[in-house]
């Protein structure tokens, strides 16, 4: 563990609790995509099959525990609790989600480190992960102003993976087998894609002004 | 290497 990697999880963390305070706080899902959400549920649950299985600490168990509860938590408030569900941005968040499912499952089924089933549903979640946040981004755009909390959720987790490039930079210049190539490069794809977001989320901060994503 | 020195991150 290197001090990247938990400023890494800990802002995943905190992206994490920002969330569950907007919704639990304000008892609206108003500017949070579902989609999104659903994805992140698909993501963890494939990506920590071996949650049974191999046990590496009481940390990473307790940290995959709490993404696994927290995202299928949300995704169940946003669906099922009636105050919440009836905030959600139903027609703004339309981005066909199930195409991103798709893809990534296919790019796993050819681009993976070894062909077995965890393997396979390891890469599956990491390129999903990639892209995840499309849908949310989508929405953002349509939904023009974006309340302070969903703009602080975005950010902590778009800064979450880029402080996951820099572990995996000194990982890989302090460990001798260390080889990432899957997760780094779509680490790399995943925070770009925030380049913009991270841009206009900058631009208000230093004019103190509300987050304003063009349409 | 076993998969529990490869896949130790989140």
């Amino acid at each position: 563990m290197n001090i990247f990697r938990l400023a890494g999880d800990m802002t995943h963390l905190m992206s994490i609790l920002v969330l569950l305070l907007k919704i639990y706080a304000t008892k609206s899902c108003s500017g949070i995509s579902l989609k999104t959400q659903e994805l992140y549920a698909l993501v963890f649950l494939t990506r920590y099959l071996d949650l049974f299985t191999d046990f590496i600490s009481v940390y990473n168990t307790v940290m995959k525990l709490v993404f696994i509860g927290s995202s299928l938590a949300i995704v169940w408030c946003m669906r099922m609790h009636r105050t919440v569900k009836r905030s959600y941005d139903g027609q703004l968040d339309t981005f066909r989600h199930y195409f991103l499912v798709a893809a990534c499952f296919l790019s796993a089924l050819i681009v993976h480190e070894k062909f077995t089933f965890q393997e396979i549903f390891w890469a599956f979640s990491i390129y999903l992960e990639a892209v995840a946040i499309l849908p949310q981004l989508v929405l953002l755009q349509r939904s023009g102003n974006v309340d302070n909390l969903t703009g602080q959720y975005v950010f902590f987790l778009g800064a979450y993976r880029a402080l996951y490039i820099l572990n995996w930079i000194y990982r890989y210049f302090t460990e001798q087998h260390f080889s990432r190539w899957i997760a780094c490069i779509s680490g790399l794809v995943q925070t770009a894609l925030y380049a913009d977001f991270f841009y206009y989320y900058f631009i208000s901060w230093k004019n103190n002004s509300k987050l304003q994503l063009p349409a | 290497r076993s998969r529990i020195l490869e896949k130790d991150e989140l």
